[in-house]
């Protein structure tokens, strides 16, 4: 989702 | 993940390594900027809210502690412990740090991809970490002799970024739908902002001269 994909660097 | 990425991530390890190193073995924050460190724990303190709820990956959540612990870490040895504070340069420390994150909060709502608590506080941590490194620049320029310790802390910094930047390139074009303007936005600028600084690096470096960076 878009969620996990917009979080998912550091 | 890419290697850009996984390399963006390691340099900037080793940026926080490197500082950690300088403070721990020589007991000396000298030409370290407390208010850049500040702003760096305020970025991963707003940005990592989802820590604990948003599980991605054990790398994911390792570097996420890492990251965090380091940076509350670095302004514990500055602020508090008895030997390495005394050699922090306060008279050169300047710098306000609500003239940065007023502006970055205030953008911060202006501008986000939704407006939830968790995403305004993600932007408004991508904002700030784009410029939380001027106080750092500006107490470099000001200090005459800048360590080598210090310059590749600004170095592996700048390298993490640039990686990152393409690291987003490469992403764009292997993965649908992979656009996010304000993270890429943000970013450029917090790159740009060490170009001045790679200039002079990569320039003592080839002249083998000591590095510093004209007032």
């Amino acid at each position: 989702d878009l969620e996990s994909e917009f979080h998912d660097e550091l | 993940m890419n290697i850009f990425r996984f390399s963006g991530d390691m340099t900037h390890l080793m940026s926080v390594l490197v500082l950690l190193l300088k403070i721990h073995t020589i007991k000396s924050c000298a030409g370290i900027s407390l208010k850049t460190q500040e702003l760096y724990a305020l970025v991963f303190l707003a940005r990592y809210l989802d820590i604990v709820t948003n599980f991605i990956s054990l790398y994911n959540t390792i570097m996420k502690l890492i990251f965090l612990g380091s940076s509350f870490m670095i302004v514990w040895y500055i602020r508090r412990h008895r030997i390495v504070r005394r050699s922090y340069d306060k008279e050169h420390d300047t710098f306000r740090h609500l003239f940065l994150v007023l502006p970055c909060f205030i953008l911060a709502l202006l501008i986000n991809e939704r407006s939830a608590f968790k995403e305004i506080m993600w932007t408004f941590s991508l904002y700030l970490e784009a410029v939380a490194i001027l106080p750092q620049l500006v107490l470099l320029q000001r200090t005459k002799n800048i360590d080598n310790l210090t310059g590749q802390y600004v170095f592996f910094l700048g390298a993490y970024r640039a990686l990152y930047i393409c690291n987003w390139i490469y992403r764009y074009f292997t993965e649908p739908h992979y656009v996010h303007w304000i993270t890429w936005i943000s970013g450029l600028v917090q790159t740009l902002l060490y170009a001045d600084f790679f200039y002079y690096y990569f320039n003592s470096w080839k002249n083998n001269v000591k590095l510093q960076l004209p007032a």
